[in-house]
């Protein structure tokens, strides 16, 4: 995360660190005792589940939990090029024990609204600059939502952000995600202080450039898709 | 034999200085004493945490109210929170009730059960028992069929702050702040 803070732990108790031969790739979700939802790239070249683990806790190298992989669901039509349905559900071969630390996270309805200027949260251990290295600690980074109509601006990615997608940063830059936090996911609180997950972190032009926003995959736009595939 | 006609004698009478400080030392032991006991009979204070299940008559469950991510649900609890706030905000436990909360809602029959639970601050010397009784008439008090709410407590029991977590996580994306029914600012 460039521009972000440390996490306490407890603070973010859903964050999970996705590694492969044991060393931290992806960031993702936990949303049930035994899925974790992230992006498809990350498994691009990676697709062996048993060369994957998942671990909880603030630290990539002292975690609370460590759980291993049994599959990994990517969407059929993940496209590359384009970024389109970046979105993939890992299934853990056993289910993680709820604590005050490690907890899931809530889906949004297919309908939930997510208003431009809002504020989310994004979280990860990803470099804190652009072809920076991972971090040990988890950071946060505080954004805001942008209208894909902004986000589409001949100034910003000029109508690469699809519908599926959506961008959050800030208009000036500096607070973004960055290399390693792909996956990861982008959070909004409620009215009654829920949390819920209205992106993962796809992909942007380097980080934390003005009118760059990092761009997310709209989890809205994938809510039957995920309880299709999990039954969440 | 003889005494001579004056002998020195040590003088009787006390330093000034001495017994002066004496009587600091002493006034200043007994305000220590009495400031201990003060505080910890009746400022020394501690949250107790309730869980309890109150019955919404006459309200139909549906999926919907299965998760907290449905307007419904977010709804329909509020609703039931903002009614039991304003029931204990106004009785004489208002200085120690915070907060309330629903973690839960679940189908019972042809009508929806709300698992809450409470947060109370009292002094650490309470009479739990006199107070769980006080806490329970008051939740009897709630108003029936106001905001097409009809609700009656069903049970009422005390709770570990271990308990509350172990509640509460069952539950999605909830932080510490909610996990500790922090005060509202």
């Amino acid at each position: 995360i460039m521009g972000g803070t440390k996490a306490e732990e407890g603070d973010w108790p859903w964050q999970v660190s996705l590694q492969w031969s044991s060393s931290h790739h992806c960031g993702g979700a936990l949303i049930s005792n035994r899925y974790i939802l992230s992006a498809a790239h990350c498994f691009r070249s990676y697709s062996d589940p048993r060369q994957w683990i998942a671990t909880f806790g603030t630290s990539t190298i002292s975690p609370l939990q460590r759980v291993g992989v049994s599959s990994i669901l990517i969407h059929d039509n993940y496209k590359p090029e384009t970024h389109e349905n970046d979105i993939a559900l890992v299934q853990l071969d056993r289910e993680v024990t709820f604590n005050r630390y490690i907890h899931t996270v809530c889906l949004p309805e297919a309908n939930q609204a997510i208003s431009p200027g809002s504020t989310a949260y994004v979280t990860g251990w990803g470099s804190q600059s652009y072809s920076g290295s991972t971090v040990p600690d988890l950071k946060q980074g505080r954004v805001n939502i942008i209208s894909n109509t902004v986000c589409n601006a001949p100034a910003g990615y000029n109508g690469a952000v699809l519908s599926g997608m959506l961008c959050a940063g800030l208009p000036e830059g500096g607070v973004d995600a960055c290399q390693g936090d792909s996956g990861g996911p982008l959070v909004q609180e409620d009215s009654r202080q829920h949390w819920f997950i209205v992106g993962i972190v796809s992909w942007g032009y380097q980080c934390g450039l003005p009118d760059k926003p990092g761009v997310y995959t709209r989890v809205t736009a994938y809510r039957d898709w995920i309880t299709q595939k999990t039954g969440i | 034999m003889y005494r001579p006609a004056r002998v020195t004698s040590a003088s009787r009478s006390l330093n000034p200085y001495l017994v002066f400080f004496a009587v600091v030392a002493v006034v200043v032991i007994l305000a220590v004493i009495i400031g201990l006991l003060v505080y910890f009979l009746a400022f020394d204070q501690k949250y107790y945490f309730y869980q309890s299940s109150i019955q919404i008559l006459g309200k139909q469950y549906s999926d919907e109210l299965s998760s907290p991510a449905t307007e419904k649900y977010r709804t329909l609890s509020g609703s039931i929170e903002s009614m039991i706030t304003k029931t204990f905000k106004e009785s004489d436990l208002k200085n120690q009730f915070i907060k309330a909360h629903v973690v839960k809602l679940r189908q019972s029959g042809n009508d929806v059960i709300a698992d809450i639970i409470m947060k109370f601050k009292f002094t650490r010397r309470i009479n739990e028992a006199s107070m769980k009784s006080r806490i329970e008439s008051i939740l009897h008090q709630m108003p029936n069929n106001s905001e097409d709410l009809d609700m009656h407590p069903t049970q009422l029991i005390p709770i570990t702050g271990q308990y509350t977590v172990q509640l509460f996580t069952r539950e999605c994306g909830v932080r510490s702040d909610l996990i500790n029914l922090s005060e509202d600012r």
